[in-house]
């Protein structure tokens, strides 16, 4: 397992080092494990610089800065093991018009290898999906399924 | 392994029974404040084997059973049903000559608790190694929660270690 | 200090009582002591029930119910004891048009007593400011402000 | 005791001296991912004393001096005012006199931190008695940072004890 994991791991970060300057519209990232010489115990490290920034520590991100790196990082996973369907309740919440429109584009895409449930309040968001569900409670405490497009 | 319908019963605001189809591509679902979004995201988890009341917000798994309404008395069931497809034959051997399976988990007031495969009453672990190796599960990369996206990036790094074994 | 805590805590649970059905149109609210005997040991417990819904435990509320639960109790607390300034950050952030506009009608009402400084991206939330500053970063990496609405 | 302006120099991403007037009423802030809005809100944590550098989401203290970028070098210092309007004479008797009051705080790369009131240099206990029972503090219920609102509703009961007794 340990030939697996390293090799699964290296395949990730390659694979991050294409989705996060595809968010970002350019920067780097890579990820690191804490200890090389221990690979079944050491942990991973997160380097995150978006463009035009200085590498600091991934906590002095901002909320959108932390959610576009979080996703870009899941999807490169994703893209290295993908999973029949993936689900995102509201991922678009702390992200501007721009980055929603990124994020989009790039769901879109990876639509065509899996199934994508979006959960979101954006109408951006509502009007990239190919079929809508409405979910209301016009009977209070009672929730039904309408469907909008399909 | 496609989704293809999700069928929901008693689980927290769904009384009535619903039923959600997804064709393949993007499906979104919206809806105002407390309509019950995320509800469906739980009975998914649900259904795939979660064994933490917290993981789906409640502090005892019987939270998850509709509790009444202002017009509605509480139910003493509830069941959600998962539909796959199995065109590309993704799933373990010995259901090679099925085209659909369906999974479903039921929850009684009384505590009891009930798996099936394809309607046949199964076990837990039988729905848990029917999705090893694809990705599926209650705790890969492929669900995430309302409010946990940054989760990743604010975590330990030797936290962060699961989601990479997951997907090893 | 022991009377003066139990005189807060009444004064901000009845005021809470009010602003509750104000963000949700109705249904109640309450705060209770977990040990009504030990005042000065005692934590704080919050019983919400939206109008329609039975009372269930808070921690089964939605996103944006939570949001606008911990709004009310602020706001209250606020109204018993007002701080000369109030600063949110992206609180709208979880919640829907209804709710935003509610929570918008109710901050004008509130910024007839103190300052209120809001960080938010939504447009409605905007154009309810008296003032507004845009914060830009043109050179990368580089905050700069300019002033939009006075 | 209204916020009149705010002046920022050096602090995060403001490497060049910028201010903020804020008028009564509400003062809206907006910009793109990553601009520095909440930036605003950690340098007022800051300047009103605010001694844990994981609250203001870096490691050490130091991580809030500018730290460069693409086209300019790290600064030495970073240097946060905060000038109060005192009309309704609600600061502390010894400023009765004053129609202002201006508080601000500086800190080396060398670690060295000072404090001024009215350009007097002052200690941080200095800052804290002047906000005493005025509500404005770092930890009060007036500052709701980023992604922290629904942290009253997940607390334990007596976690929550600490807002009441603030405000008591
Ligand atoms: N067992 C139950 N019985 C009845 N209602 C329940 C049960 N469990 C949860 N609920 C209700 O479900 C609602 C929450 O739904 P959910 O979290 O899906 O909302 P949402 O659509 O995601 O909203 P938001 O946009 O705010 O995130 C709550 O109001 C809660 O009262
Ligand atoms: N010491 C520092 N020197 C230079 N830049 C810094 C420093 N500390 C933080 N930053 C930068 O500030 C940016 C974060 O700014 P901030 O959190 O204010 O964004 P925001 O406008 O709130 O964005 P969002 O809408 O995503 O929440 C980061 O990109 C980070 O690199
Ligand atoms: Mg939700
Ligand atoms: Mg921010």
């Amino acid at each position: 397992t340990r030939e697996r994991f390293r090799t699964t791991f290296d395949e990730i970060n390659a694979k991050f080092q294409e989705t996060f300057p595809r968010f970002f519209n350019g920067g780097r990232a890579e990820l690191r494990l804490t200890d090389d010489s221990d690979i079944l115990e050491a942990g991973v490290e997160i380097a995150a610089q978006p463009p035009g920034k200085r590498l600091q520590n991934i906590s002095l991100l901002s909320g959108g800065e932390k959610a576009l790196t979080a996703t870009a990082l899941i999807f490169a996973i994703f893209l290295i093991k993908p999973s029949p369907f993936c689900l995102l309740d509201e991922v678009d919440a702390p992200l501007d018009d721009a980055n929603i429109d990124r994020f989009n584009l790039f769901v879109r895409d990876m639509s065509k290898i899996s199934q994508f449930l979006l959960i979101t309040h954006n109408k951006k968001t509502m009007e990239m999906a190919d079929s809508l569900y409405g979910i209301t409670m016009q009977e209070p405490g009672v929730s039904k399924v309408i469907t909008l497009k399909f | 392994m496609k989704i293809k319908k999700l069928t929901i019963h008693g689980f927290k605001s769904f009384v009535d029974k619903v039923a959600l189809q997804f064709p393949s591509g993007t499906s979104g679902i919206i809806g105002p404040n407390g309509c019950g979004k995320s509800n469906i995201v739980d009975a998914i988890r649900w259904v795939l084997g979660e064994q933490n009341a917290r993981h789906l917000r409640g502090k005892q798994m019987e939270d998850i059973i509709f509790n009444g309404s202002e017009s509605r008395k509480p139910l003493g069931m509830a069941e959600v049903v998962l539909t796959f497809s199995n065109e590309e034959g993704l799933a373990p051997a010995h259901f090679a000559n099925f085209s659909e399976i369906e999974i479903s988990r039921r929850l009684y007031r009384s505590g009891e608790s009930e798996y099936y495969i394809n309607r046949v009453q199964s076990r837990l672990r039988d729905i848990v190694d029917l999705f090893t190796d694809t990705g599926i599960g209650t705790r890969a990369y492929s669900i995430i929660e309302q409010g946990q996206v940054g989760w990743l990036i604010s975590a330990k790094p030797e936290d962060r270690r699961s989601v990479f074994e997951e997907a090893a």
